[in-house]
């Protein structure tokens, strides 16, 4: 048994593998697990399906953990997948998007580094692929989009910490996410990231200073993300384009997902601002779950009624 | 493999001011071996950035003589992350 799993603490890898199987056995009607592919070290790659079975409904696509070290986004995923069948029946909003729409969620993307950010190295960002003439490790799966790929100052070099790996898309589980929103691009009209760090609600281009052409909406159904994130504890976030907002980036998810036709990507950088960084106290993760929750349900609602 | 441990190593935080300050940042991180938490790496940071990063204990004197001569401010985000490691798993149950 890999242990009891709890969403006020930050669960391994067993755990939350334990804790998807529990999720389908629990609510068949209403979650689904898919392997929609496999890491380097032959870890499964696992999407929850939420809604329930009806073809034509709007999506939403949400990934967690896409940098190993950034624990609090993990929790965020099992939080969401948590309260939206938890609440569904007796919270109108959730039980109104349940019943019209269905959301994907990854709750791990890089489950290679996750896992050794566990056991080996809490500080590891990147996956755990090899490299040809490197005894360095990893890429940054977050580079590693078709994306103006490898466009940006990041260097080359296997060693450095956003290396963007060989190719768009070289990596595993880069390929079977991007696949994977490809083969269901008719019904996803978002795509929500979550990283940690810096509590910023952020839009594309990352890899231009250029602006989307729908940034107008982007910019105000970020500003109220923002708003609602705040609502609860005051937790200040900033939102904006990626290039200006935090830094220029190239090969992003967001970026990516957006030029495949997906207008409607944000990516949040959750808590907290530099006090704890990367090792935000499991004390915190319930408030920081809470609040974000009230940003990703406004903008489901949003999807729902304005997404065509 | 015993695991990464992270003893008395340093989270810096700076606010280069100008210029020169960003590049005396360059150079640390040319010759240390800084981990990026904020921009993720040295090619964003700029003047006037808040930039934060990990330094190991060994390399921590160094660097924080250099920032006190280029009159940099700076504080130390965390003095020991191997401490905050261990104190991030702080609700004991459900």
């Amino acid at each position: 048994s890999p242990g009891r799993h709890s969403y006020a603490k930050y669960n391994n890898w067993d755990k939350i593998v334990a804790w998807t199987e529990k999720m389908v056995k629990k609510r068949p009607e209403m979650v689904s697990r898919i392997k929609i592919g496999s890491t380097i070290e032959d870890n499964p790659l696992y999407v929850l399906k939420i809604g329930k079975e009806h073809k034509g409904r709007k999506a939403i696509f949400m990934d967690c953990g896409i940098h190993a070290r950034e624990w609090v986004s993990p929790a965020f995923c099992q939080w969401f997948v948590y309260q939206a069948t938890k609440s569904y029946g007796k919270n109108k909003i959730m039980t109104k998007l349940l019943d019209q729409m269905n959301f994907y969620v990854l709750p791990v993307f890089n489950v290679d580094g996750y896992i050794w950010s566990w056991t080996q190295n809490r500080m590891w960002r990147k996956n755990r692929s090899k490299h040809h003439n490197s005894t360095c490790i990893g890429t940054d799966l977050n580079r590693n989009f078709d994306a103006s790929w490898g466009a940006s100052q990041s260097s080359h070099n296997p060693c450095k910490e956003t290396y963007p790996g060989t190719a768009p898309e070289s990596e595993k589980e880069t390929a079977a996410v991007a696949d994977f929103i490809r083969s269901h691009l008719e019904s996803i009209k978002a795509y929500l990231t979550f990283h940690s760090y810096s509590q910023m609600l952020l839009f594309p281009y990352g890899y231009t200073s250029k602006l989307p052409p729908n940034y107008q909406e982007l910019d105000k159904v970020a500003k109220i993300g923002a708003e609602a994130l705040s609502s609860r504890y005051e937790a200040h976030y900033i939102y904006g384009p990626i290039a200006s907002t935090i830094y220029p980036t190239s090969g992003s998810s967001l970026d990516w997902a957006y030029e495949l036709g997906i207008k409607y990507t944000f990516a949040f950088e959750l808590r907290d601002r530099g006090k704890f960084g990367f090792l935000l106290p499991e004390s915190r993760i319930k408030p920081t779950c809470k609040e974000t929750m009230l940003a990703v349900k406004f903008i489901a609602k949003y999807i729902l009624r304005n997404a065509s | 493999r015993a695991p990464v441990r992270f003893d008395r190593h340093k989270v810096f935080r700076v606010k280069p001011q100008d210029e020169t300050q960003a590049e005396v940042i360059t150079h640390l991180a040319k010759t240390n071996e800084l981990d990026f938490w904020y921009p993720d790496t040295i090619h964003h940071v700029a003047a006037n950035m808040t930039v934060d990063f990990r330094v190991s204990e060994k390399e921590s004197p160094s660097i924080q003589a250099a920032l006190d001569q280029s009159k940099m401010h700076y504080e130390v985000l965390i003095h020991d992350l191997q401490e905050e490691i261990e104190k991030q798993f702080d609700v004991k149950e459900d």
